[in-house]
């Protein structure tokens, strides 16, 4: 059974072009998933960007030696289907009673749909956002999943002037997202425009009450010499009942290795 | 004093926000940037039981005691700092991300940032056409003493400038530029090297969201100047 906790799914990651991609995610996720890093599918760097993953797989130069960047083709000229990625994983996630199961995306470049043993969810917009999807009723009771994630490119991906230039023709910010990828005066354009999961991919584990987000400030007093710390968090019930919880707050400070004060 | 324990009923499907009781530290050890002191953390861990079914959640974080202060000085026009009430002599550098294929490694952040902090910096600057950089990048910023000055992503591209002219007005949706921003500082927020939030590279960001960056981003009134009880 899943530990309380977080798990990260760092590895064992496919890629695939998704115009070479004839299966929906319903069938990428239930009848066929792909069996290996086989072409089209191809090892996948994530957290990374679809760019990323080319240059690992050797299938674009590394576009931060000599000239390189040239050679690999940009999105205003490829269309951004080129640059739009099927990322697929497994990973075993067996929950006991009353426990649930979040799969969270810390952030993904530019939106994205996710499919789970058959089942989507659509992942908004924004490339400065998590996502956090509670995924418990629809992980498989055989503890094996298997997840497909289609990342799309930034909605308005632009084009880099002949001369190159500031953010390039600056489609780029019509998005919520990095504007440097147009080319700046200290950097080449980036050709996939950082499109991917480029953050940390993770599942969190949680009994009925879930912890969000909390909250640490300090105040002082009287030159330094007092302290207060505040804390505020927010909780969530997941469950059909009243949950009688004990909510505990430690603070601890490391004497010497691994010895601890509290 | 720096146990503390709340016991709380949660009615079914709720969401609720909680607050502790304050815990009272008495000298606690602070933070201090490069150069001017340790950079002394304690750890917070939060945790749940639930009754009839055990621990729920845990959470924790490495936090820091420490007080950052900023104000424009009326002479030079330049931005002048405090830490826990003592003047800083900034020494900053310009910091978009470590690689831009995003390969953001925990090693290379540890690397990079250790690198800035034995070069004696002790500010970091991520600019606004760059990423609101990660958790990983602010924990060795904590352990290093590395301030960190953050943008919103607002420059040249959504200002109406350059050549072709961009769009005057920001991103297309102001809305969603908001969600992100603010979801962004939740997940930074608990740092002790964020020091300052700001609109974006070298301008204000449009008006509608650089007013309600300041009003999520404003002073809580409990957090004021010293009302007669001895605050800082």
């Amino acid at each position: 059974m899943a530990e309380i906790g977080k798990i990260v799914l760092n590895s064992g990651w496919l890629a695939a072009r998704s115009t070479d991609i004839e299966l929906t995610g319903e069938q990428l996720t239930t009848t066929h998933p792909p069996s290996g890093p086989s072409s089209p599918w191809m090892n996948a760097v994530v957290p990374g960007t679809v760019l990323g993953t080319l240059v690992e797989n050797k299938v674009v130069p590394d576009p931060f030696y000599g000239l390189e960047n040239k050679e690999i083709v940009d999105i205003a000229d490829s269309g951004r289907e080129h640059y739009t990625f099927w990322f697929f994983t497994k990973f075993e996630c067996k929950l006991a009673v009353n426990q649930h199961v979040d799969l969270n995306f810390r952030a993904i470049n530019y939106s994205a749909e996710v499919y789970l043993n058959g089942h989507k969810r659509d992942l908004g917009r924004g490339m400065f956002r998590r996502h956090s999807i509670d995924v418990t009723d629809i992980l498989s009771p055989e503890g094996q999943n298997l997840l497909a994630v289609i990342v799309y490119p930034p909605d308005h991906p632009g084009r880099i002037p002949p001369k190159g230039g500031q953010g390039g023709d600056h489609e780029i910010g019509k998005d919520v997202a990095a504007q440097y990828v147009e080319g700046w005066d200290w950097m080449t354009p980036i050709r996939d425009r950082n499109t991917g999961i480029w953050d940390e991919v993770s599942l969190s584990i949680t009994g009925p009450v879930k912890i969000i987000d909390p909250h640490l400030v300090s105040s002082f007093f009287d030159g330094y010499k007092r302290a207060y710390l505040h804390t505020t968090l927010e909780l969530e019930n997941r469950s059909g009942w009243v949950a009688e919880c004990s909510l505990k707050i430690q603070v601890t400070t490391e004497v010497e290795n691994s010895i601890c004060l509290v | 004093e720096h146990l503390h324990t709340q016991h709380l009923s949660i009615p079914p499907g709720a969401r609720v926000q909680y607050s502790f009781p304050e815990l009272f530290f008495y000298k606690p050890n602070l933070w201090w940037p490069n150069g001017m002191g340790e950079q002394s953390l304690y750890n917070i861990t939060i945790a749940t039981d639930v009754e009839g079914f055990g621990e729920s959640d845990m959470w924790d974080h490495l936090f820091g005691f420490r007080k950052i202060e900023s104000y424009i000085d009326s002479a030079t026009g330049g931005r002048l700092f405090k830490v826990n009430g003592q003047p800083i002599f900034i020494r900053g550098g310009n910091w978009i991300l470590s690689d831009g294929l995003l390969r953001l490694s925990k090693k290379r952040y540890e690397t990079d940032i250790k690198f800035h902090a034995a070069m004696n910096f002790n500010m970091m600057r991520c600019w606004g056409g760059g990423l609101a950089e990660r958790p990983e990048f602010y924990h060795y910023c904590d352990v290093n003493g590395l301030l960190v000055w953050q943008e919103f992503w607002i420059t040249g591209d959504v200002d109406g400038r350059g050549d072709p002219i961009s769009n005057p007005n920001g991103p297309l949706d102001h809305d969603l530029f908001l969600l992100c921003a603010r979801d962004t500082i939740k997940l930074l927020r608990n740092h002790a090297s964020l020091a300052l939030w700001v609109g974006g590279n070298e301008q204000i960001p449009p008006d509608d969201i650089n007013a309600a960056l300041k009003l999520d981003l404003r002073l809580h009134p409990s957090f004021g100047n010293d009302n007669g009880n001895g605050r800082v």
